[in-house]
């Protein structure tokens, strides 16, 4: 179904965001 | 314990939900946080992606004649793209100053916001095709009501010729529904009533057969055969209607997990 696609594309990109974002307060931790 | 009810869906938001729970202590261990990165270009990736489910999500709704996903699933939509909002703002506001608070508050809220929207959102696509199977399941539930009223060796024949390509959907249906399920205690139930009503379809057309011989040969043990053919047809109207009543679960006992 075209709507899980659309679903997981979001997961993804919010993923790879959150990751970066992540990152840098790890740094000071 | 899994938190998602389908290996569907918790194989979409697992990742990102870990994800986002490591964002939100980080964020809360080291509060004054260090200088955060330009989120720009993940972050528009992001709203590609919305825009691309509010399309797509557009176009199920128009297509769809479940009334309650039509009703539901603008919500989850307008969740989604608030989300996305948020999202925009943060990063906007981190190109400015990558130290700004009210940007690191804007990005959690916006990637909780995105996993609680993309999660409404398939649970309301998931509770739709549920809403399918479960019709399929209330057209056997028709066809055993009137089993009483067969009389004849025609109708008996119709009969089996109505119910076979039913129970043959609902069989292929909710096992396919099983399968997709991450609460072990719902998928045992589902395949012990299918089992059951499997086992029990032949029987019952058998009783109906011996209720319409006896019938039409002067009618001696027609009431014992009447009630061999009502019990069978209601213990499959009750294995069916705990399918429906199974199928409709999506929380957690969690007596049963621990």
């Amino acid at each position: 179904e075209l709507i899980l696609e659309a679903a997981k594309s979001i997961a993804e990109a919010t993923s790879i965001l959150v990751k970066a974002a992540s990152a840098a307060q790890k740094e000071l931790l | 314990m899994p938190v998602f009810h389908t290996k569907t869906i918790e194989s979409i938001l697992e990742p990102v939900a870990q994800q986002v729970s490591r964002l939100v202590i980080l964020h809360e261990e080291a509060e004054d946080g260090n200088a955060m990165p330009d989120l720009e270009r993940p972050v528009q990736a992001v709203s590609k992606a919305v825009t691309n489910l509010i399309k797509v999500g557009r176009e199920t709704i128009n297509s769809s004649d479940d009334h309650i996903l039509r009703q539901d699933m603008p919500v989850a939509l307008q969740r989604v793209e608030k989300a996305s909002k948020l999202l925009e703002d943060a990063s906007s506001l981190l190109k400015t100053d990558p130290y700004s608070q009210p940007a690191r508050k804007k990005l959690i809220e916006g990637a909780r916001g995105i996993l609680q929207g993309t999660s409404a959102l398939l649970l309301c696509f998931d509770e739709s095709e549920v809403r399918k199977i479960i019709r399929e399941c209330k057209k056997v539930l028709d066809y055993l009501a009137v089993a009483e009223v067969i009389e004849s060796m025609d109708d008996l024949v119709q009969f089996v010729k109505d119910l076979s390509p039913c129970l043959t959907k609902v069989s292929r249906e909710v096992d396919a529904r099983e399968k997709e399920l991450t609460h072990q205690v719902h998928r045992e139930i589902l395949i012990r009533c299918l089992e059951s009503v499997k086992n029990l379809a032949p029987i019952l057309i058998c009783s109906m057969k011996i209720f319409v011989q006896i019938l039409s040969q002067g009618g001696k043990g027609v009431e014992e055969a009447a009630e061999n053919r009502n019990y069978l047809a209601r213990r499959m109207t009750d294995e069916i209607n705990e399918i429906i009543r199974v199928l409709q679960l999506t929380t957690y006992d969690e007596d049963e997990w621990d």
